[in-house]
This record gives C-alpha cells, structure tokens and sequence, in this order.
C-alpha cells in the first residue's frame, strides 16, 4: 500500500483576512492583492467560494504579526466599496496534510475530514489540491487536531 | 531573477457543484465527501470560506463526466438538510499556475490576478498555496485566460 500522506503540518502563525461581500467582477482580486503586496504584507494562502448575487467573499491568510498592517491597507482600500465589510482571525491555526496522489487515493480527503469530525473540531476553511489538503480551524482545537491527523494517517511516532 | 512560475496548465475536464447553506458544524464535510467517495466520484479541489450566521458554501470540483452521477449523490445526502440548497457549474475551467515559492516571491499573485483583470476575466474561486495558484474561471474565458497567464510568466512559445 502506497505512503499516501507524508506529513501532517500546523501553522499556527497565520491570521485570516476577509472581506465579505465584494463585488464579483474582474478586477477586483487583482486591487486587493496589490494593495497588500504593496504595503508590504506577504500572503500566504488565498480562499474564494463562487458568489452570487454579484458578490462574494475573498478570503486569504498572512503572518499573525502582520495582521494589524493589512488590516489598515484593507480597510483603506474598501473604504469606498459599497456594502464591503472586513472580519478576520488572529486566532487560526492552519493544518495541512501533504502527500502525492490525495485525490486519486481514495479515503484521504474522507479519512480527513472525518477524523475532525471524530475530535469535534469545526472546519473553517477549506482549501486543497491533490499534493495538499489545507484546513484552517480554531487555535484552541490545533493541538487536538494535530493529534487527531497524524493518527488517522499512521504519523504518529 | 528565479524561474519561479514553471507552468500554467488548463484543465477543461472539471464540473464544479457547491452546496450552499450547510451547517458549519463538525461533521457535515466528512459526511459529504463520505458520501461522495462511496459514490465513486473522486473530488479534485474542495473549497470553503469562512462561515457566518452558522451557515457556510461547500464547494468542490469532479470530472465533468461524473457530474450528474455526483449531483444525485448529493441532492439524496442533502434532501433533510434545512435550507441547504445545490447548485452546479459544468462550464467551468481550472487555470493553475505552478511554481516554487509563489508565495515567497513577491508580485506572482499580483500578477497572476491583474493579467486576468487586464484580460476582461472573472475569478469564479480561488485556491492558493505556496507552490500552487487555483483559479477557476467560465470555460469561455478559458483560451484567453491562459494566454494571458502564459504571458503574463514569459512562458509563450
Ligand atoms: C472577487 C474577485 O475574485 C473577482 N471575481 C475578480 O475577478 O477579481
Ligand atoms: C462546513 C463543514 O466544513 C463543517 N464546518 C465541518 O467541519 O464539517
């Protein structure tokens, strides 16, 4: 059986930025992510859903320490983008299951999300491709489900 | 200067299904990609953003041939999911830009989403890591968008 999963890793040096209700037309991610660029913010991981209703939410993560920085980029750029609002998290953890073949294995993304499910911990993002599975949940449950991954997937020493 | 962008692949063979309006609770992703793995649907990319009001959009790509299988699937888990509701894209494109560092390399994402901008294209999703950036666009746009990409990284012929 081939070592599907190498690795399990969590960062828990990242904070979320979102902005919720942004117009969904082009031109709109490109403003955003050089406005960030440009003050100096690196960004890490980027999370858009399918709108509707003409908007949507974009979501991406940078450096806890940063957070403060980009928040005052974000808020100035939208300033004047009717009905846009920021939240973020400078309390996520961000886990991250690393392999090959994640999607053509069957029973990865399952045995995932279903070892969350078994520690109880809530799924707040979700971002994956088939070398990487990304989730992103609370800091109070990273340990936990840390633990609960690297078991799942034989990891644990 | 690094090569730091190798490719930009097009991937035209994916339907997108979302389902709206899930509880964000622990357990609803393990369940629907439970359901859909013993389907015999395999999953590419999976994507959420942040939740709000208890509610959150799941959303995921299959092989197009395997949408309709994959929505009787879902439509049958959901069906006593309050408020849950199903929606479907079998016109879309995957464009991935492929690389080291993205991330760490300044003006990748910045580039990538302006040359899209510059191009009249839509970002429908979005789906990054440091080495690889997802954005799904309608598959009209798709011969453009991947110009534009390739482009955009000094990869045209
Ligand atoms: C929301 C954002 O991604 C927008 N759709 C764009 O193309 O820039
Ligand atoms: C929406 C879904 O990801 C949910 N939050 C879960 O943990 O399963």
């Amino acid at each position: 059986e081939d070592i599907v999963v190498s690795d399990v890793h969590l960062d828990e040096q990242q904070a979320r930025v979102t902005i919720r209700r942004v117009q969904d037309r082009p031109g709109i991610a490109a403003e955003v992510f050089t406005a960030v660029a440009e003050g100096g913010v690196m960004v890490d991981m980027i999370v858009q859903n399918v709108g509707h209703d003409e908007l949507t939410d974009l979501s991406f993560t940078v450096p806890r320490v940063d957070l403060e920085r980009c928040l005052l980029l974000v808020r100035e750029l939208i300033s004047d983008w009717p009905g846009a609002t920021l939240s973020y998290d400078g309390e996520m953890a961000l886990l991250t299951v690393m392999g090959i073949g994640l999607r053509s294995h069957t029973g990865v993304g399952e045995r995932m999300f279903r070892a969350l499910s078994d520690a109880g911990v809530n799924v707040q993002l979700v971002n994956t491709s088939e070398i990487r599975f990304g989730v992103v949940v609370a800091r109070t449950d990273a340990a936990k489900a840390h633990q609960a991954l690297l078991a799942a997937f034989g990891l644990q020493a």
